[in-house]
């Protein structure tokens, strides 16, 4: 999966990708002051393309829990589970439906997208990626998009939540890369050095099947020098 | 040496012989659209009387039905029951032959029906009746009684089923079928949007034995069967006419909270007691941990097994059902205590925060009695009833047997938002009673309200629903107000186990039109039939609880529509006239109720038909003489 950091304050975003094996869980988000947890598990193409080297992985399932609330939620690209202490719901992507309860709202837009708020001030949505069903090569997937991380503490965590408070990089030496389109660059981060491409990465929100093109620094290696540790450190052995 | 075969007696008895029947089904989007026609031929050498009995379903409304004699078709005409009835004592008074329907017996009622043929002449009965089939426990069932009284060279059942859900599950089972020669004769199959049952046994499949004259087709034909369902709900659009099916899946049972108000008094003696126990020792097998329940008991007064509800634990249970084995029978009939003890503790629970927040509750109460202890009068005990519910929760009646005031029990019930069920004295009574607890048991929502958009809709059938029970359906009906209008939005709202749930349908007519014209399987105009059938059934139940000028109005209207679409309903009778021997004959079908089917059980009315010939010099004022049997049934 690819992730995109967007840094309103530069009017810039910086992107990596992680590569892992299928069936990897990935901690996106943890913050102990909130309680909230957003874990990813990876999917891979049904077999690699034979012009790609690599196979292509996406997040294919998503834990998102409320230690608080004792609330948990599960995404797959075919239904959304919600438990509580009580027992569980389940819904289909082809249901439009909004659950409320004190403190959530969770909203799924039939085939298309899915809106959960924490109170005021945390709402993810998660975009359903639907491809043919008898494609030889791609299968379903989801987007995990963050929209409001306000209310989230300076604690928080993750692939995704460490970026929520705010940090700077700086970009010197742009200079031309293997690629004639794709310039690279040095970027100072987290009192780090690292060599980044420019590329362009898309953004999924408004549009599911075309996105919206987001250029961005393109950090290599697993955005290593960028995250906090490696990112082997964010594999987690469950979904919860 | 000449060779023959013997040929087995078949076909004429008493000179007629049923040469074909055939029970043609079509289903589509649940509404069922069934026609009955049986042939027949008279053999002898005198005119003959032919019979034609068909049980249908209570919940089916006949449409149709015709007689042909000859290639001639007399056909039926709905008309207000006093019309009718005016147009069959006349019949009745001038000696004529008159035909009756009328119903008794657990499911179905029944239609029976004669004339005189003459010798060599052909007849055709066949009638028409459409019901909407309702879901419990997960699946539709269509149910048939088969019971031809000879053997039949062409018999055949042919269903099709069209839903354009798509059908998830299709069967079909037979009483009789005991053998792989009549279960050859069954063939059913699905595949999308449609499903197909036939069975068609041939002349010796349908003999009792090789030799046997007399027919094995006896007993129940069901068809099961159920959607998919994808989508929590689906919405059907055909020329301005909607129906909207609702059935969310996966969600979790909202915890309830259930007083049993049981009455214990000296009528419940024996075998009634011992099913009821026996029935409350299986529903306490299938009580939920986080349930709440207590027992009340009434006879001349009032016991509780516990001062308060108690949560379902495993320790309680097995207390409660000690206490249930101790139950005895004693006293009379105190249903106006019992029932309010219980409502009262329902409250106080609710007031004292016993039950959890995200609740249900739930009043059981069987009787086997009238009241005849404390407050006996009905419509006292329905006010207290009513005061006492307050409309928080709704209150469901078990009638066990005949000897009670049903009408009364089912609208104590319909106005506390629940609803009446007989449990007939019979040896699966126990299982008549957990099959009805199974069926309120699972409520997956509670305060569903189905709502569209304002100023589009027209005629909107029930749209509010206290409970949506797990396995079932919520159906609404309505007409839209613009027909060209694009696209159609529909909310459904609900409290569910953990959170309020909003369920948002919307559709776009044209696509939604195009979709349904599958011209092959439906019968033209299905939605509007659907709507009609399902405001006249809930028009019917409201009136029972109505009074004065608003049960007057209720009446109006569901009459014009059971006149409108040719319903034969509790208001209406159809009337088939035929000439015979230059002289009228008159042929009434009637819609009995409860109440009247019970009576006609009672009173173990075999004939229906009657050919009085009255004292000479006053057919023209005649009155049925006293203690002479009157084969008049009203149906209302």
């Amino acid at each position: 999966p690819h992730f995109i950091i967007q840094v309103p304050e530069q009017d810039n975003a910086i992107c990596f990708n992680i590569d892992e094996e299928p069936g990897t869980v990935l901690r996106l988000i943890q913050d102990p002051a909130t309680g909230l947890t957003v874990n990813g598990q990876i999917i891979g193409d049904k077999k690699s393309s034979p012009d790609s080297a690599t196979r292509k992985t996406y997040f294919g399932k998503l834990g998102i829990a409320s230690a608080h609330m004792d609330l948990r939620i599960e995404v797959t690209t075919e239904k959304i589970s919600l438990w509580n202490e009580v027992g569980r719901s389940t819904f289909s992507w082809l249901d439009t439906v909004t659950v409320t309860q004190d403190g959530l709202s969770m909203t799924i837009n039939r085939k298309k997208n899915m809106v959960v708020s924490f109170g005021e001030g945390v709402t993810f949505v998660v975009i359903l990626h639907q491809v043919w069903k008898n494609h030889p090569i791609h299968q379903d997937f989801l987007g995990f998009y963050v929209v409001d991380s306000h209310r989230m503490s300076a604690w928080t965590h993750g692939l995704l939540g460490q970026f929520f408070h705010p940090f700077d990089f700086k970009v010197s030496d742009v200079h031309p890369g293997s690629e004639p389109t794709k310039p690279d660059a040095t970027m100072v981060v987290k009192n780090r050095q690292l060599t980044v491409t420019r590329g362009s990465q898309r953004d999924y929100r408004m549009d599911a099947r075309a996105g919206t093109k987001v250029a961005c620094w393109f950090v290599h290696n697993n955005g290593e020098g960028l995250i906090d540790g490696v990112h082997t450190d964010y594999i987690v052995p469950n979904l919860f | 040496r000449l060779l023959g075969k013997r040929s087995l007696p078949e076909g004429a008895v008493n000179g007629i012989e049923i040469y074909s029947t055939k029970i043609n089904c079509k289903v589509t989007s649940r509404f069922a659209h069934n026609v009955v026609t049986t042939r027949a031929v008279n053999r002898a050498d005198t005119a003959k009387e032919v019979s034609f009995d068909v049980e249908l379903p209570k919940t089916a409304f006949i449409t149709n039905f015709t007689l042909t004699i000859d290639g001639v078709t007399y056909p039926g005409h709905v008309k207000e029951k006093e019309v009718a009835k005016k147009q069959y004592e006349k019949a009745v008074s001038q000696g004529k032959t008159a035909g009756l329907v009328k119903a008794s017996g657990r499911k179905l009622e029944k239609f029976t029906v004669s004339v005189n043929v003459a010798a060599g002449s052909k007849v055709t009965f066949e009638l028409t009746y459409e019901e909407l089939l309702k879901r419990h426990k997960g699946k539709y069932e269509m149910y048939l009684k088969v019971q031809p009284k000879q053997l039949v060279k062409h018999f055949e059942i042919d269903a099709h089923i069209f839903e354009p859900q798509g059908i998830s599950m299709l069967d079909a089972e037979a009483s009789f079928i005991t053998n792989d020669l009549l279960g050859s004769a069954l063939t059913k199959s699905f595949s999308g949007k449609k499903g197909h049952v036939s069975f068609k046994p041939s002349l010796d499949q349908q003999r009792s034995c090789p030799t046997c004259t007399d027919s094995l087709l006896n007993g129940d034909f069901t068809i099961t069967y159920d959607v998919n369902r994808e989508s929590p709900a689906n919405i059907q659009i055909v020329n301005g006419y909607f129906v909207h099916f609702f059935a969310p899946q996966g969600l979790p049972v909202v915890p309830k909270n259930v007083v049993f108000v049981i009455d214990v008094s000296g009528s419940m003696y024996g075998r009634k007691l011992e099913q009821t126990k026996d029935a409350l020792l299986k529903i306490l097998e299938d009580m939920r941990e986080e349930d709440h329940l207590n027992f009340i008991l009434f006879s001349s007064d009032v016991t509780t097994w516990k001062e308060h509800l108690v949560q379902a634990t495993p320790e309680n249970l097995q207390e409660a059902r000690a206490f249930v084995k101790s139950i005895q029978d004693q006293g009379s009939t105190n249903l106006n205590d019992g029932l309010l003890r219980g409502i009262s503790m329902l409250n106080t629970a609710r007031e004292e925060h016993r039950v959890p927040e995200r609740s249900t509750s739930i009043v059981i109460m069987l009787t086997d009695g009238d009241a005849n202890s404390g407050e006996s009068r009905p419509e006292k005990i329905q006010e207290n009833v009513r005061n006492a519910i307050g409309g928080k929760f709704p209150l469901y009646n078990l009638g066990f047997g005949n000897n009670l005031n049903y009408n009364f029990l089912e609208s104590l019930a319909l106005e506390n938002d629940g609803f009446a069920r007989r449990i007939y004295e019979d040896s699966d009574a126990n299982l008549q009673l957990h099959g009805f607890y199974e069926e309120v048991a699972n409520p997956l929502l509670t305060s569903v309200e189905m709502e569209y958009p304002k100023n589009a809709i027209l005629d909107l059938t029930q749209n509010s629903y206290q409970h949506f029970y797990d396995g079932s359906e919520i159906v609404v009906a309505g007409r839209l107000a613009d027909e060209d209008m694009n696209s159609f939005k529909a909310d459904v709202k609900g409290h569910g186990a953990l959170n309020d749930l909003t369920f948002t349908e919307e559709v776009d007519l044209k696509e939604t039109e195009a979709a349904l014209k599958e011209r092959e399987y439906i019968f033209g105009n299905y939605i509007e039939r659907l709507w009609a059938y399902l405001t006249i059934e809930q028009l019917l139940e409201k009136r029972k609880n109505a009074r004065g000028e608003e049960k007057e109005n209720l009446t109006a209207q569901a009459l014009d529509l059971s006149l409108k679409y040719h319903f034969v309903t509790p208001l209406t009778s159809m009337v088939v006239t035929k000439p015979e021997d230059n002289e009228d004959q008159t042929a009434i079908a009637d819609k009995p109720g409860e109440e009247q089917a019970q009576a006609a059980s009672q009173t173990s009315f075999s004939a229906y038909r009657t050919s009085y010939q009255p004292p000479l010099g006053s057919a023209a004022s005649y009155q049925p003489p006293l203690g002479t049997p009157y084969y008049y049934v009203d149906g209302d």
